[in-house]
Formats: C-alpha cells, structure tokens, sequence
C-alpha cells in the first residue's frame, strides 16, 4: 500500500517519507457526505526530496490568499487524508483554530518540522491539514494511534515549540472516531 | 534505520538552491 511513486533526483535531499499534497473545496449547497468528500480531493503531486517539495510548494497559494471554504493536506504517500484510511482509523488529530492572518505562517512552519522529522514519534504522524475557513482557520496534524498519550503529548510539546504560538491559543486534541459522531 | 531528520533552517536554505528551481 506505501509504494514509493517517485524518487530524490541527482543531488537533492532525500526525506525520511514520501508525501503527497491534496487540495480540497466544499461546493456551496452539496451535503457534506464522504462520497462528496472523497470527489472534491484533489491530488496535487508527491515528492520524495527536499528541493521537490519546494518545486510543489513556492507554486501553491498560500493558505491565508485562498478564499472559501478549502483545505490543503499533506500525507504520508499512500495515506489518504480521511479518516476511513488504515492508518487513520485508530487515530486522531491535534486542532488548533488561529485568528485570521495566521494561518500561511503556521502551515509552513507545521509542515517544515513535519518533513524534517522534528516530532520524534516514530512512524505516527500520518499528515498535516489546513482548513481556511470563513472567521477563522485551523491547522491539524494526524497520528495513526489515538490511544498512545506519550505520542500525542510530544506531538502537542512540539507543535508548542515549532509553531511559535500565542500563549492563549488553545490546542485540542479529537480521535477521528469523536469526529465521525 | 537512521532517521533523516532537516531543522527549518536547512528546509528554507534549499528553497533557492539551484536544484530547486
């Protein structure tokens, strides 16, 4: 299921994973099902090195232009970003809601710590998320086992550390189960 | 195995390196 679909090229930086960015919009007036769910992700590309995922990245808008209610997610390659994949299923996420303005800044600090392997939790984390919405905006990262305090404690210590956040934001963590209901 | 692990420094300082464009 993890099959590598592309490689460093001559000289680049190899990354510990494979990732894969997706792009997702909730068409006005469409129920939120996950059938619609699944149809409105949109693939982007993988990269397996550091210079690849600056090719991806210096291309994309930043989340804080976008407008609407959209997503960029970045998972593990082969790791689909929804809750009914494998390694999200026993998993859950830590979700921090950022007033607006905030949100390019933290999603790329989120996802350089991701890359450079800064979290130090083995293999749970499965992927990063930002989710531009109308008020506010929120960033998350999933790991594969909500159950394990050690791992979601660390993630949470280090999400304190590489985010630089207000010292009033407030983190919350939900299991993927909790969100479902 | 050897994790292969880059701080945010590292990251940024590829980001114009000429690989990458």
């Amino acid at each position: 299921a993890k099959k590598k679909t592309v490689v460093p090229g001559a000289g680049e930086h190899p990354l510990q994973y494979n990732y894969t960015f997706w792009y997702s919009r909730r068409t006005p007036g469409r129920p939120a099902s996950s059938q619609s769910y699944e149809q409105n992700i949109k693939q982007i590309g993988s990269f397996a090195s550091v210079e690849q995922f600056w090719r991806f990245y210096s291309h994309m808008t930043r989340p804080g232009d976008l407008t609407g209610h959209s997503d960029f997610h970045l998972f593990k390659e082969g790791i689909k970003p929804m809750w009914e994949d494998d390694a999200n299923k026993s998993g859950g996420k830590w979700i921090i809601r950022l007033r607006k303005g905030l949100a390019s800044r933290c999603w790329e600090n989120l996802i350089l710590a991701m890359l450079g392997e800064q979290f130090m939790v083995g293999e749970e984390i499965c992927g990063a998320v930002v989710s531009v919405r109308f008020q506010e905006d929120i960033i998350s990262i999933w790991n594969k086992t909500a159950s394990d305090q050690a791992t979601t404690a660390r993630i949470r210590d280090t999400l304190r550390r590489v985010l630089n956040l207000p010292p009033n934001t407030i983190m919350e963590y939900k299991t993927h189960t909790d969100s479902i209901k | 195995g050897t994790r292969i692990i880059y701080d945010r420094k590292f990251l940024l300082d590829r980001r114009n390196s000429p690989i990458a464009q």
